[in-house]
């Protein structure tokens, strides 16, 4: 288990999510840095999607999801809840 | 379930496997069309399988950067991507031809991923499905291996049918009707029927369903087989004339190509007319003779953006000039109905070009005589260019310009050693056939190349396109596709323009500050508005 989760680092995770569109693919281009609590949401809706526990942390169960073999195609437009003076990537606010 | 919003506006669709040459390509065939069938019996949509780059939904095999901006991974993770429905390559499916893929379905994932599960889920993105958190349903992000053939599982059933309608139901005298099975658990058995035939057989049961009994099914395997024999000759017959009309269309392409040539050809000859009969006929008009510029020595050991050769790295004609002013072959484009081919700042004065022209807007706005030629100002540009693509000027302050496959850098007005090169030469793919636009982003002063629906960022170190590019433009939100020119102002904001409008980009937010582009010649012509023009800050 250790060995999983030691194998997926932050950048892998951080990367993934932008891939899948759980954070903004902007920051590949600005490089925009995240706080961490933008981070552990990322990863909550990433578990929710994928019916593992929600624990917002890069576990054993997150470290295997995310090397499963999936489609490229993101997990459709998360409304990134992000404070308002932050980047607001969508008109709609979170559900 | 997840719609996510486009649709085909129309039910008939068709589809075509772009890499018939390759080894499985019958199997594959077979496996989209059953993936296909099942959608269809879903739904009220119905699939036909043509040969052509016309069809609705391509069906592409590829490998890595395969020019769309979603580069594949090779083996594992990513098996395959899909856009939604839409023109262009809008519902194309793509496979990685990197993956060991299974095509005879089977549930044992150890002889490779079963392709026919893969192919169902990406052409549900095809028709307009996002990805569905329900881990039961096909359209679950994450390859599972289930037994899907004729039944879809409800939340894809519902989501399709939400978008294109349920079959209609041919009833016939016989009115299925839903069961419970007997088994522990109360499953509600679908409705797997096929309107297309009403059923025939013996007993006229009232709720029979026709793969329900075995002898009969039999029976009716034996008529579908007949009946997919049959549709299989049509299909054959339908690829047959499709290739007849291709070849029609590729003679009919050649000969007026040859009528182009020919009618290129006469306009040279009446150029070489009008060339004789000005040399012979006395000066009149004063003809505008360039400053003679030095040649400055440190431009050939100035950096240039690209790769500096010494010497021409293409064998290019050298072009004498003369001295002459050129009657423009096409009439001034209007400055207050126009769209922009090109446009930039350089020499902390607006530049906007279209056609052979272009205007100079300085502090005072428009100079005066403008539109003038733009091989007035840099005449070592081809002198037959139809129009520029795109322009910028570099960290160097230099002047690149982007003219169909090739580019030219100019020290000031002077075409620095070695240019003009290819695209090619600045790392770019050789099939691209022109830039849309180049600018430097006031964000982090980067420069960017567009040109259809990818992005490029240059490597100021090596003058060369990043190897993680193309990307694709749907990041400069609200921009979209194939746009004309972009430029960062001299307030540091960056402009897209395509058609007669523009968009600002809102660098903070990483998209259009306003989603509905103003009208250009208003803003960057100084044009009055016209009588029927809205005003837009007052919308």
């Amino acid at each position: 288990r250790s060995n999983e989760r030691s194998s997926v680092s932050e950048d892998m995770m951080y990367n993934y999510l932008m891939q899948f569109d759980y954070l903004p693919k902007s920051d590949l281009e600005t490089g925009a840095l995240r706080t961490e609590e933008q981070l552990i949401d990322a990863i909550s809706k990433l578990q929710e999607f994928g019916n593992i526990p929600v624990t917002g942390k890069i576990d054993s169960a997150t470290a295997k999801l995310i090397q499963l073999p999936r489609c490229g195609v993101g997990d459709n437009k998360h409304a990134y809840n992000f404070s308002p003076d932050n980047l607001d990537h969508g008109p709609r606010k979170r559900r | 379930y997840v719609l996510q919003g486009a649709k085909w506006d129309k039910t008939d669709l068709t589809w075509s496997l772009v890499n018939q040459s390759m080894a499985d390509a019958d199997k594959i065939r077979t496996m989209v069309s059953r993936a296909l069938r099942v959608w269809e019996t879903n739904s009220k949509l119905t699939f036909r399988e043509v040969y052509s780059d016309q069809a609705d939904i391509q069906v592409l095999f590829a490998r890595r950067d395969h020019g769309d901006g979603y580069k594949f991974d090779g083996p594992g993770q990513v098996l395959a991507h899909a856009f939604y429905p839409g023109v262009g390559r809008g519902g194309d499916a793509h496979f990685d031809a990197e993956e060991t893929w299974e095509f005879d379905a089977s549930n044992d994932d150890s002889r490779g991923t079963n392709f026919l599960n893969v192919a169902l889920h990406e052409l549900g993105h095809s028709l307009g499905l996002g990805h569905s958190s329900d881990s039961n349903a096909v359209m679950f992000p994450w390859y599972q291996n289930n037994e899907v053939d004729g039944k879809l599982p409800d939340d894809d059933r519902i989501g399709i049918q939400e978008l294109y309608g349920a079959k209609e139901k041919v009833w016939g005298p016989y009115r299925p009707v839903t069961t419970t099975s007997t088994t522990t658990t109360t499953t509600m058995r679908t409705l797997t029927y096929y309107p297309q035939q009403r059923p025939t057989y013996p007993n006229h049961y009232p709720n029979y369903y026709p793969n329900y009994y075995p002898r009969e099914r039999d029976r009716e395997r034996e008529r579908e087989q007949e009946r997919e024999r049959e549709r299989e000759r049509e299909r054959e017959r339908e690829r047959e004339r499709e290739r007849e009309r291709e070849r029609e269309r590729q003679r009919k392409r050649q000969h007026e190509e040859r009528e182009r040539e020919r009618e290129r050809e006469r306009e040279r000859q009446r150029d070489r007319e009008r060339e004789r009969e000005r040399n012979r006929e006395p000066l009149t008009t004063t003809s505008t003779t360039r400053a003679p510029t030095t040649r400055s020595t440190t431009a050939a050991t100035r950096r240039t953006p690209a790769t500096h050769p010494t010497h021409r790295p293409y064998n290019y004609p050298t072009v004498h000039r003369h001295n002459k002013p050129h009657k423009p072959r096409k009439p001034k484009p209007d400055n207050c109905m126009t769209s922009y081919d090109a446009i930039s700042m350089i020499r902390r004065e607006l530049f906007i070009f279209r056609g052979q022209f272009l205007w100079r807007i300085g502090a005072k706005g428009l100079y005066n005589g403008y539109p003038t030629e733009t091989r007035r100002h840099w005449a070592a540009l081809p002198e037959d260019f139809n129009k520029v693509d795109a322009v910028y000027e570099n960290q160097q302050r230099q002047i690149v310009f982007f003219i169909g496959r090739q580019y030219y850098v100019f020290d000031s007005v002077t075409l620095a050693p070695g240019y003009p090169q290819p695209l090619t030469s600045l790392g770019l793919p050789p099939t691209l056939t022109h830039v849309d636009a180049a600018f430097v982003w006031g964000y982090n002063n980067r420069t960017y190349l567009t040109s259809g629906t990818l992005y490029w960022r240059i490597d100021d170190n090596t003058g060369k396109v990043e190897l993680d590019y193309p990307r694709d433009m749907s990041f400069w939100a609200g921009v979209g596709y194939n746009i004309d020119a972009a430029f960062q102002y001299t307030n540091g904001k960056t402009y897209f323009f395509k058609n007669l409008g523009y968009w600002e980009f809102n660098d903070a937010l990483i998209k259009v500050a306003h989603a509905r582009p103003k009208l250009s010649s208003r803003r960057w012509m100084q044009c009055a508005r016209s009588v029927n023009d809205v005003d837009e800050e007052q919308r």
